[in-house]
């Protein structure tokens, strides 16, 4: 097996406390990245259809368009797709471009195919949002390596907001 | 006079008349996604305009919320983007990512991500308030992050995201101090947006940058082509660069372009609240604008701007209005002594090519 993200920081962000381990039968959802395909190809059309110099400049993809060229092989969502069913995990869904598989699973499912992963309930942040996260690292069969980028839903907590009141600055222009 | 940024003084500074509003007669879009499990009131919308919308035509209701809208409190991330990108973009429909109600297990930024690829049709201009250290996330995940820009900018879609607000960042590796990037504003293939304050905090005056303005070079991906002219360029002549080994210094660099990030007044709950700053104020005024420059080049059967960066570089930020006073906040320590990056003339690492001059960047955006 190996540790598709080794280097994720999987610290609990501070204000966020832990309500315990989840029930094995509880229900999660988890999003896998498949690997994409042609990734040169793109970024040369987005060099095209960007630049004001190049004859190709405002002409676009469609989503159709991108997916047709990144859509993971064959290959990949077949290997995916068994690997998922082989811990009975079947409630799942492509994007239209199919890079990204969205599954329904039982905490029980999603520890045994994510070895290593523990999914705990944390509160924290301003609204004292719930989150069901691992800080526990997760593993993936090597058959896998490639053919899935990473697993979401595990490690990153929700972001917090960086606005702030600053009265100071303008009520020290007013004293100046 | 004024007692702190309002949608009157964001047009004024940057130039918006009253006839600089969406005509309704496109299919012209702009939407705006903060991921902080906020809320946003209609009624909140309506007063703010009821209050500050007075001088130009404008919308007062969201057209599409994409997810779940709760009933909670309104939170004032979600008040204030809502807000300022209708007042900049005027009368120009406008969709909320809303992402409150997702499963406990998702993560929003991700599932905004899934949903740019499973939606056919999308606004054309995005402002986004998001960022983490680039140092906190696996570069499998930054590196995916980043194709699904390319995947955005492909199809035509501008990605605009506020640079941060702690100035270049700071942190320790292996002992000693060094400036910490943010992502995705260090990715290559969004428009970073920075911040600026009034140098006199009650007049409309020129800009000088917001000692919290975001900035730096990204330790993850090297600097794009596009830019390379414009950041050796700083390089080679800024007289307050700081010690090299606080940064990468080939890197891709940010911000790209900023706005005012201080002092603005958000209603929220229903609530007039003043001197509220940060980025993620800036982001939604510069997305606004776009999205009125979309409205010309729809007008004119041209297509939406796209992926903005190769044009605003080529162009030396013709448009924008330069700042080049003031610095960012970085490490407190002898050596740097709580200085950053400076701005100045051209591009810098806080600014980026500096504010909108709407007259100006219209006529440099129509024909790049």
């Amino acid at each position: 097996s190996y540790s598709p993200e080794p280097d994720q920081q999987r610290t609990l962000p501070p204000g966020w406390v832990s309500l315990g381990r989840l029930d094995p039968e509880e229900e999660l959802s988890l999003t896998f990245a498949l690997r994409q395909r042609n990734l040169e190809r793109l970024a040369h059309v987005v060099q095209a259809v960007s630049d004001p110099r190049s004859p190709r400049y405002g002409k676009y993809l469609t989503l159709e368009d991108v997916a047709e060229l990144v859509r993971p092989s064959p290959l990949t969502l077949r290997t995916v797709h068994k690997w998922l069913l082989g811990a009975g995990a079947w409630n799942c869904h492509l994007v239209i471009t199919q890079d990204f598989l969205t599954c329904w699973l039982s905490v029980r499912q999603a520890e045994l195919l994510l070895s290593g992963a523990e999914f705990h309930r944390y509160v924290g942040g301003p609204a004292k949002t719930s989150v069901v996260r691992s800080l526990q690292p997760y593993q993936l069969p090597q058959a896998l390596a490639s053919h899935v980028d990473f697993v979401g839903g595990l490690h990153r907590f929700p972001p917090t907001s960086t606005l702030r009141q600053r009265p100071e600055r303008q009520v020290a222009g007013a004293v100046s | 006079l004024h007692l702190g940024v309002t949608p009157a003084v964001i047009r004024e500074r940057y130039n918006l008349t009253a006839r600089d509003v969406g005509s309704g007669a496109t299919n012209n879009s702009q939407a705006c996604a903060q991921f902080l499990d906020q809320y946003f009131h209609d009624s909140d919308l309506a007063k703010f305009m009821h209050l500050f919308g007075g001088t130009f035509v404008h919308q007062t209701s969201i057209a599409h919320v994409v997810g779940k809208q709760g009933r909670g409190r309104a939170g004032i991330e979600a008040s204030l983007d809502v807000e300022y990108l209708m007042s900049a973009g005027a009368n120009i429909s406008t969709w909320v990512y809303s992402n409150p109600g997702r499963h406990e297990a998702q993560e929003p930024f991700l599932q905004w991500l899934l949903l740019l690829s499973n939606e056919s049709a999308l606004p054309y201009v995005h402002t986004v308030s998001y960022g983490d250290d680039e140092d906190s996330l696996s570069s499998t995940y930054i590196q995916r992050v980043n194709t699904e820009f390319m995947k955005a900018a492909a199809r035509g879609l501008t990605m605009l995201f506020a640079s941060g607000d702690s100035g270049a960042g700071c942190w320790s590796v292996s002992g000693r101090h060094q400036f910490r990037p943010s992502f995705p504003a260090s990715s290559p293939y969004v428009t970073t947006v920075g911040g600026t304050s009034f140098q006199n905090p009650f007049l409309v005056t020129n800009e000088i940058v917001d000692y919290i303005s975001g900035g730096g070079f990204s330790n993850v991906f090297p600097r794009p082509s596009y830019q390379e002219e414009a950041v050796a360029k700083f390089l080679s002549s800024s007289p307050h660069l700081p010690p090299s080994s606080y940064y990468n210094a080939s890197g891709r660099a940010y911000p790209d372009v900023a706005a005012l990030s201080d002092g603005y007044w958000v209603v929220s709950n229903s609530i007039a609240i003043p001197w509220v700053s940060g980025t993620s104020a800036s982001t939604p005024v510069f997305g606004g604008i776009l999205s009125l420059i979309n409205e010309h080049r729809i007008l004119n059967g041209q297509p939406p701007l796209g992926f903005l960066n190769p044009s605003l570089y080529q162009k030396h930020g013709a448009g924008l209005f330069d700042v080049t006073h003031g610095c960012h906040e970085s490490c407190l320590n002898e050596e740097v002594q709580g200085q950053g990056f400076c701005s100045g003339p051209g591009w810098d690492p806080v600014t980026g090519w500096g504010t909108p001059n709407f007259p100006d960047l219209l006529k440099t955006l129509l024909n790049p």
